[in-house]
């Protein structure tokens, strides 16, 4: 490519997700604390299922291990989400700030670990989406331009490119070609879709940030086929019914049933659990056939 | 001209296809029918069984984890229909795959999709012109900026209609361009779908072992966990039908389970008793039938259990 001379392309990718650094991870503290006093046996990278966040140096030796073990060896870096602790100790409040400043953080981590040492583009493309815990408050995230989708341009100018800005400030979404003219990334802001976002209510209301998702994804879409380029879908929450507003669910997956030719797949994390979903498009196709037919 | 001739073709197809038809070509099949997705269909169990912060909020100690496969088991993968009606390469069905999160809720996971990169240089030697970039983005941000009118503008003025529009009128005249248009019926499948450039063909899970770790008995590092190759779940490569095949392995129990307790209360009890008392006089051919559904229980019991093993990584939680 033009940015980036010769790319050796390998056939690999890697799927990072929820790595939810705590700077008051504290090791051999009480795990009922969350991990943040007293004492106890919280172990030096964090326990299994005792219920703590990431203590810094999990974050840290995990980035480590990539660049060891993996970074000559993918072609890009899809990466979902919640860049910071939970908000969940009320000893600990988390602030706007502390959100910008972790998530600047780890956005530096990465950068300087797949950075190109020659010049300023990256060696392995990474492929942010935003998380539920990476606005304030946990969850809340409104239509942009807001404060916080220019804060989150600026924390990852690295990785998005420059003639998305103005799509970006609207609603943190955007797309990367990971291969130039063959396959692309589209990283989707999916707190618009999500239920548990007050903020928004539904995908089908032309005032909602969902229903602006989709007509971008749909102008996306149609310029991908017409290049003959392929896809991943990726972003933070999944889509189920438990997460997405019925409304988004459907259109999701009925996107994902007529660009079948186009996406590959979608990538995701948030649950903490690793499996499948299947979507069924003729589910999808009866509710929204039910709900046009109400109107 | 021509995009818009073909843009009608399929606007009409898809009135034809989705809106104006009334049947339910599930009803007929042995197959149960496809319920429309709803709020509260799918997990409704989970809604039952868990306070309302086990979503919102997440983090914490993972309670009730086990529960929501089961749920996701009884209301995905048992669902999910057969050969006929997922199509030849289970098209009716896109996928999407939620990785292990590094925070060690269970063990901290990785994972390292390979696809297929054949035909790849062919591909990019081929000097294709498109259009530049920046004449799409140009568009892109044109199309951005008319939202602003949707938040002045009301509602209902943007679906204004005569009594006597069909559906297809209706549709033409404001088409909302968040429902896609069908697939034009000649572009082929796609990697997801069929074996081709791009298509994943394995991944590597892989997970830090942090009791080892933490324990000092191990340095800290990834280990390999397992890959979609492996003898249990034979994924040969990762396109949609194999994993719906699969799905339809880690649900069959529960709909032999529903299809039972179906037939019962529909008063098949008793008929099949009958069958079981003349069936008695063979009954080493009986026994022989017997073990062979027994073993193929215990083969898909086994799938399920590895199959929870890794959604919680390797962490023992499900036991």
């Amino acid at each position: 490519s033009t940015e980036k001379g010769e790319q050796i392309i390998h056939g690999r990718f890697l799927h990072i997700t929820d790595i939810h650094p705590d700077p008051y991870y504290k090791t051999g503290s009480k795990q009922d604390g969350f991990c943040h006093s007293g004492k106890g046996n919280a172990g030096k990278y964090g326990d299994a299922i005792l219920g703590c966040d990431s203590p810094m140096v999990l974050m840290e030796d995990t980035i480590k291990w990539i660049e060891d073990n993996l970074k000559d060896k993918i072609d890009f870096i899809v990466w979902t989400g919640d860049n910071i602790r939970h908000d969940n100790d009320r000893r600990y409040p988390r602030t706007e700030l502390n959100i910008f400043e972790m998530n600047q953080q780890v956005s530096d981590l990465m950068y300087d670990t797949f950075k190109n040492k020659k010049d300023p583009n990256l060696k392995v493309d990474l492929i942010p989406s935003l998380g539920n815990n990476d606005v304030y408050p946990h969850n809340l995230f409104s239509p942009g331009p807001t404060l916080q989708t220019r804060e989150l341009f600026k924390i990852w100018r690295n990785f998005i490119p420059a003639s998305q800005l103005h799509v970006f400030n609207r609603g943190a979404y955007f797309f990367q070609e990971v291969i130039p003219n063959q396959l692309a990334i589209l990283s989707i802001n999916t707190l618009y879709l999500f239920q548990s976002n007050p903020l928004v209510d539904n995908c089908d209301k032309k005032k909602e940030p969902g229903y602006k998702l989709f007509e971008w994804l749909g102008y996306v879409l149609k310029e991908m086929r017409s290049r003959n380029m392929k896809v991943w879908l990726t972003g933070h929450v999944p889509p189920n019914e438990k997460n997405y507003d019925i409304s988004c669910l459907r259109k999701y997956i009925v996107w994902s049933y007529e660009y079948r030719d186009v996406i590959i797949g979608g990538l995701y994390g948030h649950m903490n659990m690793d499996h499948f979903i299947p979507l069924d498009s003729v589910a999808a196709y009866k509710s929204i056939r039910k709900s046009l037919k109400g109107k | 001209a021509s995009s818009k001739d073909v843009e009608d073709e399929l606007v009409q197809k898809f009135l034809v296809d989705n809106l104006d038809s009334d049947s339910d070509s599930d009803s007929d099949d042995e197959d149960d029918i496809t319920e429309p997705l709803e709020d509260s269909n799918m997990y409704r169990v989970f809604d039952e069984n868990h306070d309302e912060d086990f979503v919102r909020v997440q983090g914490g100690i993972p309670s009730g984890k086990v529960k929501y496969m089961e749920t996701l088991r009884e209301s995905l993968y048992a669902t999910i229909k057969g050969k006929r009606k997922s199509g030849t390469s289970s098209e009716r069905y896109s996928l999407a795959f939620v990785s292990a999160s590094v925070v060690p809720t269970f063990n901290p996971g990785l994972r390292v999709w390979e696809y297929n990169i054949t035909d790849l240089g062919e591909k990019l030697t081929k000097k294709t012109q498109f259009e530049p970039w920046d004449s799409f983005f140009t568009g892109l941000e044109t199309m951005m900026q008319s939202f602003e009118k949707y938040d002045i503008e009301d509602e209902d003025d943007t679906f204004k209609i005569n009594e006597n529009d069909d559906l297809a009128t209706i549709f033409k005249k404001k088409r909302d361009k968040t429902f896609p248009l069908p697939k034009p019926e000649k572009l082929p499948l796609g990697p997801g779908y069929v074996p081709q450039t791009f298509t994943p063909e394995r991944y590597v899970q892989y997970f830090a072992d942090l009791e080892g770790i933490n324990s000092g008995k191990k340095d800290f590092s990834y280990e390999f966990e397992y890959s979609t190759d492996n003898e249990i779940y034979e994924l040969g490569t990762l396109v949609v039908d194999e994993w719906i095949k699969l799905g339809r392995k880690l649900g069959k129990p529960i709909k032999d389970k529903k299809k039972e307790e179906e037939d019962d209360e529909g008063g098949k009890k008793k008929k099949k008793k009958k069958k079981n008392k003349k069936k008695k006089d063979g009954k080493s051919k009986k026994s022989k039938n017997k073990s062979a559904s027994d073993n193929a229980e215990d083969v898909l019991q086994k799938i399920w259990n590895t199959y929870l093993k890794h959604t919680f990584i390797s962490s023992n939680y499900e036991n």
